[in-house]
């Protein structure tokens, strides 16, 4: 049995509401420890997940490993007939396992509830890297105001929706976009006196291509954090990660262009 | 003139 407290707005919402366009369905896997969302794009070329641990969560209850394939769409026009005091539960019970039930309660106690089929997720091949192929795998790291990334991307997307590059060195990170008539760069210098809001850390320079609509559709969702961290490797797709509650998180992936 | 690779190209279980 699975009950999960939802709030219009919080991190499960937002994730949902930024892959409405890129993705048809979010596999989450409950335990009695927390939640674990993942969703892969339509044209598998990005994927996101999110850890949210039991005790981040108020209200959460779960007594048994579940895993289900959630129709986002469903559920995001759902949330969004909703009213913002209501308090929204999703639930998956013992007796209507290939359904969940989305119910909402108003302060008055009026009940709406939305039943839909879950569907068929398809994600068991895909396995997500752990910290240790984080640290071995990746070249260089780098944190800043999520604010400001989000800036970039979108800024990156508007000018050439098909190419993008960020460098990085252990002087400056450097974002790049080539458009149809012309071209943005976007530079910033590691600051000697203040790491705490931007910091810069390489082993080696690290160049990534990739396609900024992706990394523009997963910014605004790092907003719900005040720092992300985007991991660079020459080898493997660009990861960006934020801090969700006391021990959640949310990670994205964005497989990169590479040369012939 | 540069590839798209795919996620799955990456994080497959083998």
């Amino acid at each position: 049995m699975l009950e999960l407290p939802l709030v219009k707005g919080d991190p499960f919402h937002h994730v949902m509401e930024a892959i409405l366009d890129l993705s048809d369905v979010a596999h989450v896997v409950c335990t009695t420890r927390g939640l674990n969302l993942l969703a892969v794009d339509t044209k598998h070329l990005a994927i996101v997940s999110l850890l949210f641990p039991a005790e981040d969560f108020k209200g959460y209850t779960c007594d048994e490993y579940i895993s289900i394939g959630i129709p986002i769409r469903d559920l995001v026009n759902a949330i969004r007939c909703g009213d913002d005091k209501d308090t929204i539960t999703l639930k998956v019970g013992e007796e209507n396992f290939g359904t969940i039930t989305l119910s909402f309660v108003s302060p008055e106690k009026n009940t709406v509830d939305y039943e839909f089929r879950l569907v068929d997720a398809k994600l068991e091949r895909f396995r997500l890297p752990d910290r240790h192929f984080l640290r071995s795998k990746y070249q260089g790291s780098v944190k800043m105001p999520s604010v400001e990334f989000r800036r970039i991307c979108k800024c990156l997307s508007n000018f050439g929706d098909e190419y993008g590059v960020i460098s990085v060195t252990d002087e400056d990170l450097t974002y790049f976009a080539k458009g149809t008539d012309g071209d943005v760069y976007v530079e910033y210098k590691q600051q000697e006196e203040d790491t705490t809001i931007f910091k810069i850390d390489v082993r080696e320079p690290v160049r990534l291509a990739f396609n900024p609509k992706y990394l523009n559709t997963f910014a605004k969702v790092f907003t719900l954090s005040g720092q992300v961290k985007l991991f660079l490797s020459k080898t493997h797709p660009l990861m960006v990660e934020c801090k969700i509650g006391q021990k959640g998180r949310i990670r994205c992936f964005v497989a990169p262009k590479v040369e012939p | 003139p540069c590839i798209q690779k795919r996620i799955i190209d990456y994080f497959s279980k083998k």
